[in-house]
């Protein structure tokens, strides 16, 4: 099935 | 030093509501630009992004930036002792490690003031682009808090796909499948009824519902909200805080491996 994505992973850490 | 003062001070419980379940003890960070609070949840799948201006006060004044750690079951506490119609005051100095909040009255007859103790939160800043979503839907807060809960009692996970003929919201679990679209409509008679998509590519995206039903914990907060989706992205949920800010919720998708 769908895997659930960790959100930082989507955005820069500033 | 911080002084800050709210005339509709009940927006802070409204924000403060929508967002502790989801998160424990964040960050409240304020300069001369307003107060803002970024904090990802526990499970690290959605992000919180609340801005409110400094022109939403009546009064504000920051000296330097600051940023004030405390415990939101707390803060919803207090807050929860203000009257609905009270103008909220918060104060802090600069090195404290308390703010207060003081409740008016609207007829100056009752005046309180509640200390809340702050601690230091180690938080991760995450840098958030500006991103060209392929379609935005605006509807009804209520029309959205609906189908999640109506979803909710189905199945787990939602898939919103984004067409020319609407937005639809499908899940299945054990009891079978449900689906319910969406469709533009601007000729409501009531402008809070109104739904408006923008689509400028047809979009699918997956997301775990449970998140979704916490974000309507925001309805109190706006007639409307504003869903933002692109492909392989996250899911934007934006309440307007009326026209003092905004409350955004970032929802990572499920994508197959």
């Amino acid at each position: 099935g769908a895997k659930q994505r960790d959100i930082s992973s989507f955005f820069s850490v500033k | 030093m911080l002084e800050a003062r709210l005339v509709q001070g009940s927006m802070l419980r409204k924000v403060v509501d929508a967002v502790k379940d989801l998160v424990s003890d964040a960050n409240i960070d304020v300069s001369s630009s307003g107060f803002s609070l970024q904090a990802m949840d526990t499970s690290h799948v959605s992000l919180i992004a609340m801005h409110l201006r400094a022109d939403a006060f009546e009064h504000f004044r920051c000296d330097r930036p600051m940023s004030m750690g405390m415990s939101l079951a707390n803060l919803a506490k207090v807050l929860k002792c203000a009257g609905s119609d009270d103008i909220v005051t918060l104060k802090a100095n600069d090195d404290g490690d308390t703010v207060t909040f003081m409740f008016e009255s609207p007829k100056e007859d009752r005046v309180s003031d509640f200390e809340l103790k702050l601690m230091d939160i180690d938080s991760e800043h995450l840098g958030i682009p500006d991103t060209d979503y392929c379609a935005t839907v605006t509807m009804p807060a209520g029309e959205y808090a609906r189908i999640c809960k109506d979803l909710s009692s189905i199945g787990d996970t939602v898939v919103i796909s984004a067409t020319k003929d609407g937005v639809k919201f499908t899940t299945s679990g054990d009891v079978g499948t449900a689906n319910v679209t969406v469709r533009q409509n601007t000729t409501a008679d009531k402008k809070e009824d109104q739904t408006i998509i923008d689509l400028k590519e047809p979009v699918a995206l997956t997301f775990a519902l449970r998140y979704l039903t916490s974000f309507a914990k925001a309805t109190p907060l706006a007639t409307h909200v504003t869903l933002s989706m692109t492909r392989e992205l996250p899911v934007m949920v934006e309440y307007a805080i009326q026209d003092m800010g905004h409350l955004r919720f970032y929802l990572a998708p499920k994508i197959e491996d």
